[in-house]
């Protein structure tokens, strides 16, 4: 029985029986992939199973892999309103047979409706810089050298959620390479947009006042990678009969 | 000459119902979706003459004609999946990803000799 259960794991490239540690939230996209794939089954036998159309491109599996990095400096750091955090999605997850064919990283910015300034939650503008971390550097020394920009584009945040999506499908190739995966560093700056409000809040310089941290919060985020491969040793073409 | 022993509707080779729960092989921590699925088996005899209907292979047609010559040394061909469909998993991967996968051969549709 035992050899019957590591071969099926195998098959679904897993070593052992998995033992999640947290259950995880299953993104509502894949929720909706897996109600229409598994109504589809069994509607018709004709459709393409090696192909993602919520993505465009083709495979069989999709992954959201979870961010393993850590926040460098929060929201309420010496930074007033920007925010550094370091990435790193490990890419090993992918069996050396399964074809990468998309490697999107997708952003989401909450706001904490309950310990928000009213007037922060009007529109907001964020600065995204991201940057590949090209080696490891020591600690004291200078990290901007040992990074490439990536992006850097301005967002404009809705009042109550934002988000951002990249394409990082070649990056993420290389990632799969030993040794080559060092992530991402990810910084964020808040840039109010001047409404009567925030200029009068700006004007008697309260924002300093703001108790960011356990009261107050700006926004929260959360990054994760969609990850879509092709194993084609388990995607055969369907013959219609 | 050989001896046929009548065979019934009930007992030639078709697919017979099995659903499948996950809880019952002990894989409802990390398999999220779907909880179970009817997966189906093969069973039943594959008689002589193979009828269209058992969707025999010429190696089965030959097989049970040997077969009905000398029982004792050749057996009836087998009754076995022929069309197979394929299940969506959703699934938590060692590490704590959610995975979205698709499963080729999961269900038996269809039975033959």
């Amino acid at each position: 029985l035992k050899t019957q259960e590591r071969l099926f794991l195998n098959s679904l490239g897993l070593s052992a029986r998995p033992k999640p540690s947290t259950h995880r939230r299953v993104p509502s996209v894949l929720w909706r992939m897996f109600k229409r794939t598994s109504t589809r089954e069994n509607d018709t036998h004709e459709r393409d199973p090696c192909m993602v159309s919520e993505y465009g491109v083709r495979g069989n599996i999709v992954r959201f892999v979870q961010d393993q990095g850590r926040l460098v400096s929060g929201w309420s750091g010496s930074c007033h309103g920007c925010v550094e955090k370091y990435m790193f999605f490990n890419m090993s997850v992918l069996q050396p047979v399964e074809q990468l064919s998309l490697a999107q990283l997708e952003i989401k910015f909450q706001w904490d409706m309950f310990r928000t300034p009213r007037f922060l939650l009007g529109p907001q503008a964020l600065s995204v810089s991201l940057y590949k971390v090209l080696r490891a550097t020591l600690r004291g020394a200078s990290h901007e050298a040992h990074r490439r920009l990536v992006l850097s584009q301005s967002v404009q945040l809705e009042p109550e959620a934002g988000s951002l999506t990249l394409d990082l499908t070649a990056l993420a190739q290389n990632w799969r390479k030993p040794g080559h995966n060092y992530g991402l560093v990810l910084e964020l700056q808040l840039h109010p947009v001047h409404t009567q409000a925030t200029d009068i809040f700006m004007s008697q310089n309260l924002v300093n006042a703001i108790p960011l941290g356990p009261t107050v919060t700006l926004p929260e985020f959360h990054a994760s990678l969609v990850v879509v491969s092709l194993n084609p040793l388990q995607c055969r073409s369907r013959q219609r009969r | 000459s050989a001896v046929y022993l009548p065979v019934t509707p009930s007992n030639v080779c078709k697919p017979r119902r099995l659903y499948i729960e996950f809880k019952d092989v002990g894989w409802q921590d990390w398999i999220i979706a779907p909880q179970g699925y009817l997966a189906n088996y093969c069973h039943g005899e594959c008689p002589f003459p193979l009828s269209e209907s058992l969707n025999g292979t010429n190696h089965a047609i030959l097989q049970t004609l040997v077969h009905s010559l000398d029982p004792h040394g050749t057996p009836q061909p087998c009754c076995v999946p022929i069309r197979l469909s394929p299940v969506s998993m959703l699934y938590y991967d060692n590490n704590d990803n959610v995975v979205l996968r698709h499963y080729q051969d999961m269900v038996v549709d269809e039975c033959g000799c």
